[in-house]
C-alpha cells in the first residue's frame, strides 16, 4: 500500500467502492424480495414500495424528452428497400406485433419504423361491440378500473394519484349559478345518484397505437399538459405515485348520455407524441415548456354549441414514436 | 403509453373486466 505509486491508489479506490456499494444495494434488494415472499406466504398484504422523492427527482432528471425526440428522428429515417424486412422483422419479433391484422402486411410498404408503428388495421380486424355502451378505445392491458372514491384514482392496485392534478381545474364553459361543489369529484358528477368510474389501459410497444372513441359522446374541451416522458409500464406505475400526473398528456373532456366523460392519452419515453385527428393546434413533446403549465382549447363555438360529436369506435387519435 | 377513461355513470354501471387482462379496441369495457 505504501509503495504503490500515487496514480494507482486513485485508480484502485473507485473500483472497490463501486463494487461494495453496488453489491450492498443489490444484496439489500434481494433481502427485501425474500422478506416479501415470506410475508406473502403468511398471507399478509404487502404495501407497494413507492419511489422516494429523491428517486423520482433523479428519474425525472433523465432527459427523456430529448431521448424521445432523438428516437423519433431516428425512426423517421427512410430505410433502404432491402433493409426494411430484416429491421421490421426484428421489431415484430421483439414486441410480438401481429402483422396479419395490419391493413398492409407487406413490410416493404413502410418507409420507416415510424410508419410501421402508426400502421392501420384491416377494418374487420376489430369489430366494435354494439351491446355495451362503453368499449375499449385501444388495444392494451387493463391496469386497473373501478369507482373513483374521494378524489383519488388508482393507477395500479394500491397506488393512487390526485384526480384534480391529473385533469386540472374544471373548465366550465358557462358561469356556474352555484358555488363549485365541495370536492373535485363532486364537481365532475353532474347528476344525482351517479358515480364516477375510471379505467386505465396500458399500451405495450408492439400494440396497435391508434385510439378510438370509447362511446357516443361530444368532446367540448382539450387540455394539453406538457410534462415528463417517464416509462408508464406496469412496473413503473407500481413504483412512482402520481406517475400519470408527471407525464405529458392530452385530456379530452365532454359529455355522454349519463353526464361527464373524459379520455386522457398519456405519453411515455418511446411514445412522446400524441395526435388528435381534429385538433390541428395540438403540438406535443416540444423542446421547451414551463413546468406545471397546460394549454386549453375549447371545441364549443358559436356555430357548434355542443362540441365535436364522436361515435363509438370512430378514430380519435394516435400515439407516435418520438 | 396509457389511456385513462374517467366518466360518470349511474350506480348500476358494471365493468366486464379483470385487472391485468389483455383487451382490444372495440371490445366491451362495461355497461349498465
Amino acid at each position: 500500500f505504501h509503495t504503490a505509486p500515487v496514480r494507482s491508489l486513485f485508480l484502485l479506490r473507485p473500483v472497490p467502492i463501486l463494487l461494495a456499494t453496488g453489491g450492498g444495494y443489490a444484496g439489500y434488494r434481494q433481502y427485501e424480495k425474500y422478506r416479501d415472499r415470506k410475508l406473502e406466504k403468511l398471507g399478509l398484504e404487502i404495501p407497494p414500495k413507492l419511489a422516494s422523492r429523491w428517486e423520482v427527482s433523479l428519474y425525472k432528471s433523465v432527459p427523456t424528452r430529448l431521448l424521445s425526440r432523438a428516437c423519433g428522428r431516428l425512426n423517421q429515417v427512410e430505410l433502404p428497400y432491402w433493409l426494411r424486412r430484416p429491421v421490421y422483422s426484428l421489431y415484430i419479433w421483439t414486441f410480438g406485433v401481429n402483422m396479419t391484422e395490419a391493413a398492409v402486411e407487406d413490410l416493404h410498404h413502410y418507409r420507416n419504423l415510424s410508419e410501421l408503428f402508426r400502421r392501420k388495421l384491416k377494418p374487420q380486424a376489430r369489430p366494435v361491440c354494439g351491446l355495451h355502451c362503453v368499449t375499449s378505445p385501444s388495444d392494451g392491458k387493463i391496469l386497473t378500473f373501478g369507482q373513483v372514491k374521494n378524489s383519488e384514482v388508482e393507477q395500479v392496485k394500491g397506488v393512487t394519484y390526485s384526480l384534480e392534478s391529473f385533469l386540472g381545474p374544471r373548465a366550465f364553459t358557462e358561469d356556474l349559478p352555484f358555488p363549485p361543489a365541495s370536492s373535485f369529484r363532486n364537481q365532475l358528477v353532474t347528476r344525482e345518484g351517479n358515480e364516477l368510474y375510471h379505467c386505465v389501459i396500458y399500451l405495450a410497444p408492439g400494440d396497435y397505437h391508434c385510439f378510438h372513441s370509447p362511446t357516443d359522446w361530444t368532446i367540448a374541451h382539450r387540455r394539453h399538459f406538457p410534462g415528463s416522458l417517464m416509462s408508464v409500464n406496469p412496473g413503473m406505475a407500481r413504483w412512482i405515485k402520481e406517475l400519470f400526473c408527471h407525464n405529458e398528456r392530452v385530456v379530452l373532456t365532454g359529455d355522454w348520455k349519463h353526464g361527464f366523460f373524459s379520455l386522457t392519452a398519456v405519453g411515455a419515453t418511446n411514445v412522446g407524441s400524441i395526435r388528435i385527428h381534429f385538433d390541428r393546434e395540438l403540438h406535443t413533446n416540444s423542446p421547451r415548456y414551463s413546468k406545471g403549465s397546460y394549454n386549453d382549447l375549447s371545441f364549443v363555438t358559436h356555430a357548434n354549441k355542443e362540441g365535436i360529436l364522436m361515435r363509438k369506435g370512430e378514430p380519435l387519435g394516435e400515439f407516435n414514436l418520438g | 403509453s396509457t389511456i385513462v377513461l374517467i366518466f360518470e355513470a349511474p350506480k348500476d354501471f358494471n365493468f366486464r373486466l379483470k385487472a391485468g387482462q389483455k383487451i382490444r379496441f372495440g371490445e366491451a369495457l362495461g355497461s349498465l
